[in-house]
């Protein structure tokens, strides 16, 4: 199935908290979530990857104007949650490579890589579907990312 | 905008990759997933989060049929990617939350973890869109997530 490419989308106003050292035990993706979704607050990309010595990083984002609120949620609402560092990043952007098809994505996921390589932008967090291909990067080089990535898909 | 829940897809024959410690620097995600699209393999599920002292994990997933292969890539026939550690893990299961309108995916989200958790159910990575909630666990606890994840959202 060949994959196709329908657009770049982006988006700017977006703010990254990661829970730096998570204990890797059942309960705490939940203990974080419950809290901030409770708030009303949206919660956009969700990346966890695993642990290797017993903790992990557990890294969403949300929007520019939720911020203050769920920093404030992080740092003194969480039950039961252990963590070692709160970092707080909003000079991020989110570049996401938008398809069908793209199962198998190893082709198009290299292309982005590349293409984002060559113009040496440094690639922050990766999260994966079939339709979507999301990566954050920083603020400052957003432009040349969408830029060289609509050159790179052909758009 | 109301989320829509249309399924639980799962997947049990997947092998995870983990190069742990890689270079947090431009040029690294290229490097790795290149070699392994050039061969053929596909990719399933991507995920990186950020580093916190400039190394950070990259994982993915295929399908066994390709272990061997991409283990061979991985160890030898990367250019220029150091990286601390390969851990391979073919104990995992993928189950998913697929819906529409997952948007402001806090509660969906909340309500998949929860469930994970009263079951005493282990997640080890997170990779979300607006249609698919993503999450590895141990093949052994497969059958029970699902079951739960069907109950929980009344499927
Ligand atoms: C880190 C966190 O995701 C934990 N593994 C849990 O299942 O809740
Ligand atoms: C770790 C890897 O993703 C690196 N940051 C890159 O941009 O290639």
């Amino acid at each position: 199935e060949q994959p196709i490419i329908t657009g770049i989308a982006m988006q700017d106003n977006q703010t990254k908290f990661t829970l730096h050292g998570v204990e890797d035990t059942p309960g705490n993706a939940s203990g974080i979530l419950g809290p901030i979704g409770d708030a009303g607050i949206d919660v956009d990309v969700i990346v966890q990857n695993v642990s290797v010595s017993g903790k992990t990083d557990f890294t969403f984002t949300i929007g520019n104007s939720d911020a203050k609120k769920a920093q404030k949620i992080l740092e003194s609402n969480l039950i039961k949650v252990n963590y070692d560092k709160l970092i707080v990043n909003n000079e991020i952007g989110k570049v996401s490579i938008v398809g069908v098809g793209m199962r198998s994505q190893s082709g198009v996921a290299s292309i982005a890589f590349k293409t984002l390589a060559e113009n040496n932008i440094n690639i922050q967090m990766i999260s994966t579907s079939e339709i979507k291909i999301t990566l954050v990067i920083s603020l400052k080089d957003m432009n040349l990312a969408v830029k060289s990535l609509h050159k790179a898909f052909n758009l």
